[in-house]
């Protein structure tokens, strides 16, 4: 992290919105603003009030190319997508952003909260920084909203400004959070062997089992694959040694922990029809070097060996897997059985005898 | 096929002249208490750029290094402040 100096000299600032963005309803560009407030009110002293008239501390606006005294102008879509300034008076701590963009509250567009949050990091005083996993990196990166968005490094940089929040009760996290996994909901996005190891993914987050040992090692997705964004929705291990990654449309091979090059490549090239948008769960069964990619109720079977998607497919999941009635979240194989997961539940699928052997928590490889 | 070439060079030029010119140029001035423009080469903000990204750092521009700056991005200087 890095940062200008000095930051405020007060804990309790003021926020004005000056003017909203036609993409949004002015009330959830409300929301999105104290919400972005409230990721840096939750780690330090800082509390944030907003006020409708006169000069706030913050003052906030969307407008595009040359705008008003700002000294810098904004380009056009993509690009820039917006800026802030260091604490001061004047346009110090002012916050303006490019309306040029699509600003949403979602994954799509640029999302108004993610922005929010990284340029009022600035306007308390953060400049950029290099570590990819931080929110004050400079490149846009979309993360769930659900998820905390700071990562140690940013709670490291704002607290060197203000400190900590006072002991207040622990509703302060000081901490990000992440999801628990002996939490009695506990799902996964995806899940893959690689070599002797299992890998659960869920957001941000991967955990590292070994059957044999019990410890869970979790770490962010982002510290092994770097350039890969979040929320993977499958992967499996291939008979090269190699994991397949899945999300959306788009598909990466790693051999080692480093991305091949050439990726990500369209799903379409493994032979899905155009009309297949995402991949929900996909596992090579070793035994046969066939795998299969589920997709809603339905499957479809690659031959490894061909490199080819099988004749006669899609089937329905629960013709060839009895039991196996509900959308696949995620599957693995150990030790020849298939291991299914949707939502907190998984089932053991023996694929010789094609019946489920047991329903168990998604946690069970955790030791809870 | 070379013409269009050709105007695609162009724009990566302007794109990373005016790249290198917003986030790597500036730096503070401590007579006047603000910024000025810096007078490194090209190549020199090019490495510092390359350095911040964790890219090779070459001081040439390559495809990781031009595809780095055609992600959107906030509008805050890298380095200076």
């Amino acid at each position: 992290y890095g940062f200008t100096l000095p930051g405020w000299k007060k804990n309790k600032l003021t926020y004005r919105i000056v003017n909203y963005t036609p993409d949004m309803s002015k009330e959830d560009v409300d929301k999105a603003i104290e919400k972005a407030f409230k990721v840096w009110s939750v780690v330090t002293p800082l509390i944030f009030t907003r006020i409708h008239k006169g000069i706030a501390d913050i003052m906030i606006a969307f407008g595009t190319k040359v705008h008003g005294h700002c000294p810098r102008y904004f380009d056009g879509p993509l690009g820039v997508l917006a800026h802030a300034f260091p604490p001061g008076n004047g346009l110090g701590g002012d916050v303006h952003f490019d309306e040029d963009e699509d600003w949403t509250t979602g994954s799509a567009g640029f999302n108004l909260f993610l922005v929010a949050a990284h340029e009022f990091g600035h306007a308390l005083g953060l400049s950029h920084s290099k570590d990819q996993r931080a929110l004050m990196f400079p490149n846009y990166a979309y993360i769930s909203p659900s998820e905390f968005p700071l990562s140690p490094d940013d709670i490291s940089g704002i607290q060197s400004i203000y400190g900590s929040p006072p002991n207040a009760p622990d509703e302060r996290p000081t901490t990000p959070t992440s999801p628990k996994t002996c939490g009695s909901q506990m799902s996964f996005d995806a899940i893959t062997t690689l070599r002797r190891e299992v890998i659960f993914l869920k957001g941000r987050h991967l955990w590292r089992v070994y059957p044999d040992n019990s410890e869970a090692e979790q770490e962010l997705i982002s510290v092994f694959w770097p350039n890969l964004t979040p929320g993977i929705e499958a992967a499996y291990e291939n008979t090269k040694d190699q994991i397949l990654l899945f999300k959306g449309n788009k598909f990466w091979v790693i051999s080692g922990y480093q991305v091949l090059l050439g990726y990500p490549k369209n799903i379409n090239t493994l032979g899905f029809p155009k009309g297949v948008k995402k991949v929900d769960a996909a596992v090579c069964n070793k035994n046969t070097g066939k795998t299969d990619f589920f997709i809603g109720d339905k499957y479809w079977r690659f031959d490894e060996n061909s490199q080819s998607m099988e004749k006669g497919y899609p089937r329905l999941t629960v013709d060839d897997f009895p039991g196996i009635s509900q959308r696949v979240d995620a599957v693995f194989q150990q030790k020849g059985l298939f291991y299914f997961f949707h939502g907190s539940k998984q089932w053991e699928f023996d694929p010789i005898a094609k019946k489920v052997i047991r329903e168990m928590k998604s946690n069970s490889w955790f030791n809870c | 096929l070379p013409i269009h070439a050709e105007k695609d060079n162009e724009e990566d030029a302007e794109l990373v002249q005016n790249y290198l010119n917003k986030f790597y140029a500036v730096e503070p001035d401590p007579n006047q208490l603000g910024w000025k423009i810096n007078a490194e080469t090209i190549a020199g903000k090019l490495q510092k750029m390359q350095q911040f990204f964790g890219l090779k750092v070459t001081g040439k521009l390559d495809n990781e290094t031009l595809e780095m700056m055609k992600k959107p991005r906030c509008g805050v200087p890298d380095v200076g402040l």
